[in-house]
């Protein structure tokens, strides 16, 4: 419903961005 | 009737305090028992943090937009705890299903991760609100009246003293968490989000440095290249 970009690629999440996996 | 300025900010605040109604001010017993099930229960330092960052965003808020607004920046503030909750709640079943984890706690016991989630649920109120909304040629040069000169982004970072960069980790996850931001909204963070990218990010003290740094140091990266280059 919107024009954002997601980056991320499926492996990535928000644990991975806080070097938490 | 026709669409204006006015009537969409309405109907953006409306929806947002509509989709929150259902959400409480403290955790859901899903969330709860994600932190529940951690090694180390993250549920006092959560809720000592939110005390802290409250206090100082209704204090700050009250500073910005004057004495008789601090109860005002309280009311945000706790409208920003109800969609931090909410988002943390999805990025969690989330995280369950793509990791097939439920012990969340190296996570749910990192500060960093708590006050990004909760800074990026403040920015999404207060640009509801239009109290955090870019004006056309830049950020923090328009011509508006005080209060939205000062509460412009980056302005939460530095009431909840949190890096730009960290601020940046979590705005995509925070954008996939919530299917219901307004376009306008997602707009917002985008511009947020350039503007860490482009600018923020890259001021003197950023922890990216030390990350490239690092990241030099083990090999795999080419060779870093002075802030000015």
């Amino acid at each position: 419903s919107h024009d954002y970009h997601f980056g991320l690629e499926d492996h990535e999440g928000i644990s991975e961005l806080f070097d938490c996996d | 009737p026709p669409q204006t300025p006015i009537r969409a900010a309405m109907t953006s605040i409306q929806q947002l305090r509509g989709d929150l109604t259902s959400s409480g001010d403290q955790p859901s017993t899903h969330l709860a028992t994600y932190f529940k099930n951690c090694t180390v229960d993250p549920t006092q330092d959560v809720m000592k943090r939110l005390e802290t960052l409250g206090e100082a965003f209704s204090q700050r808020f009250g500073q910005a937009v004057g004495p008789h607004c601090v109860t005002l920046g309280r009311q945000r503030f706790n409208l920003g705890v109800k969609l931090y909750y909410k988002i943390m709640e999805a990025m969690l079943k989330s995280e369950e299903k793509r990791l097939s984890v439920q012990n969340f706690s190296k996570l749910l016991n990192d500060s960093t991760f708590h006050t990004s989630l909760l800074a990026c649920a403040l920015e999404v109120v207060m640009a509801t609100y239009g109290e955090s909304s870019f004006k056309t040629g830049g950020y923090n040069q328009g011509s508006g009246d005080a209060a939205e000169r000062n509460m412009c982004f980056p302005w939460i970072l530095d009431v909840v003293n949190l890096a730009a960069f960290d601020f940046y980790k979590v705005i995509e996850s925070f954008i996939k968490a919530d299917p219901t931001l307004s376009k306008d909204i997602v707009k917002h963070l985008e511009t947020c989000e350039n503007l860490i990218m482009e600018r923020i990010a890259w001021r003197t003290g950023s922890p990216l440095f030390e990350l490239l740094r690092q990241e030099h140091e083990g090999g795999t990266a080419e060779q870093v290249e002075t802030p000015a280059s």
